[in-house]
């Protein structure tokens, strides 16, 4: 697969950068939480598309970025679950 | 420092299956 390059974003739709953005992602978060992956791409697509073009050249700073979405989900699920 | 990140986020769904997986 090739790069992904801040210029071929922003040829696309701003739907469709999400999407190419999230293509890229979601094989190496599946990578590092198989079972969280999809949750977890969703969160990080929410950042601005300049930040995730360095985060996908960072692995360093993807893995914590990924590690900070984990601990968010589960700090939120576990106010979920107390309060039911 | 607190978090960025929603937990509450849409789940994104790829379009094509990870290859190499589920061998």
């Amino acid at each position: 697969q090739e790069p992904l390059t801040a210029s071929m974003l922003a040829a696309a739709p701003p739907q469709e950068q999400k999407q190419m953005i999230g293509e890229r992602l979601y094989p190496l978060i599946h990578a590092m939480h198989p079972m969280l992956a999809g949750k977890i791409t969703g969160m990080l697509l929410e950042i601005d598309n300049s930040e995730l073009l360095l985060l996908l050249e960072s692995p360093d700073s993807l893995h914590s970025k990924i590690e900070e979405a984990v601990a968010v989900l589960q700090a939120h699920q576990a106010t979920e679950t107390s309060h039911k | 420092k607190k978090s960025t990140l929603n937990p509450n986020a849409k789940e994104f769904n790829p379009s094509k299956p990870l290859l190499g997986v589920g061998k």
